[in-house]
């Protein structure tokens, strides 16, 4: 028999507010714009049984299923991104010509197991 | 975190931190441009539209840059009347990486002028574009080396602004051994001396990184 503990909401696998400021980077010399951005991130459990909502992949499914029965051999899925986006930059490159380019990968918009 | 930000650096396409020495103004035409995909909320969503087209000049590619020209003037020992300015344009293209293809290239031409409306009343000038081919060495005359003319533009006005396509010679000069810049040729004026002392130019380049552009199609 399996032991199931209701996670909270809150607890739950999903994208979370992160500001990346590129001047906390060190990088306001060469970067122009923006000055920052929302990049997100993801944190959360992935609890027995898996909502569809959470995205999951038929992997975290079963590994769920074991975790449930032996949690001390099967750790829980991670939440991680499963969808990405991009943003444009404006920066100078090392021989201080100016650069507009589209970067893929840099913004969390969701999460899953 | 050092090896850290120059793996992010790396991703970037960036050999190191850049430390801009004397960092030229942004183009109007890249704050245009870039604002036009900040305020996107997620381009890459939009209905048929790839994150590695540039709509404004319709064609493929993820990266924009604008390359100063490097290039000095050419003085002559033998100084042609009807010459009023000799200069090389040189761009620099070592930072393009090699994966990286050109999909189009301009050449813009601007005339700081404040003082005249008109270099030479009547007269027009003769705008003349060369591509070298060959190098030159030193002493032989401007016309010893192999050349090509690329274009050749009459005008009037000094405050004017030139834009022409380059596309194909740029994608040449990302061999460096091929990159031998241009020749730019201003004839014909009375008025026109000093006309060097206002003239700028830069090299907008378009180019496409095919590593970091994705189809966005989701997997059925």
């Amino acid at each position: 028999s399996t032991y199931y503990v209701p996670t909270g909401a809150s607890n739950i696998c999903k994208p979370r507010r992160l500001y990346i400021s590129f001047r906390d980077v060190g990088w306001e010399d060469w970067i122009i714009a923006p000055q920052g951005y929302l990049a997100n991130y993801c944190l959360g459990e992935c609890p027995f049984p898996l909502a569809e909502d959470l995205n999951s992949t038929n992997h975290a499914i079963l590994q769920t299923v074991v975790h449930s029965l032996d949690p001390e051999g099967t750790p829980q899925p991670c939440c991680v991104p499963v969808r990405l986006s991009p943003i444009s930059i404006l920066y100078y490159d090392n021989d201080d010509n100016v650069v507009l380019r589209h970067y893929e990968d840099m913004v969390v918009d969701e999460c899953g197991c | 975190l050092q090896r850290q930000e120059s793996l992010v650096l790396k991703s970037l396409g960036l050999t190191a931190r850049p430390s801009p020495r004397s960092p030229p103004p942004v183009p109007h035409l890249l704050w245009k441009m870039f604002h036009k995909r900040a305020n996107l909320s997620s381009p890459a969503s939009e209905e048929g539209k790839t994150p590695c087209w540039v709509e404004e000049f319709r064609v493929p590619g993820n990266i924009i840059r604008v390359f100063p020209d490097q290039g000095q003037f050419i003085h002559s020992d033998k100084p042609r009347s009807w010459l009023c300015l000799q200069k090389r344009l040189y761009f620099n293209f070592s930072t393009l990486d090699k994966g990286e293809q050109v999909t189009m290239a301009q050449l813009q031409i601007h005339f700081h002028h404040n003082q005249y409306q008109v270099a030479s009343p009547g007269h027009p000038l003769e705008l003349s574009l060369y591509q070298a081919t060959q190098a030159a060495l030193r002493g032989m005359s401007s016309h010893a080396y192999s050349r090509k003319l690329l274009v050749e533009q009459s005008f009037i006005h000094l405050h004017k602004s030139f834009v022409f396509n380059l596309t194909e010679a740029a994608k040449m000069w990302q061999t460096p051994a091929r990159n031998l810049g241009l020749v730019l040729e201003i004839a014909g004026g009375k008025l026109c001396s000093g006309a060097d002392s206002f003239l700028d130019t830069s090299l907008l380049v378009v180019s496409l990184a095919h590593r970091q552009c994705r189809s966005t199609r989701k997997r059925r």
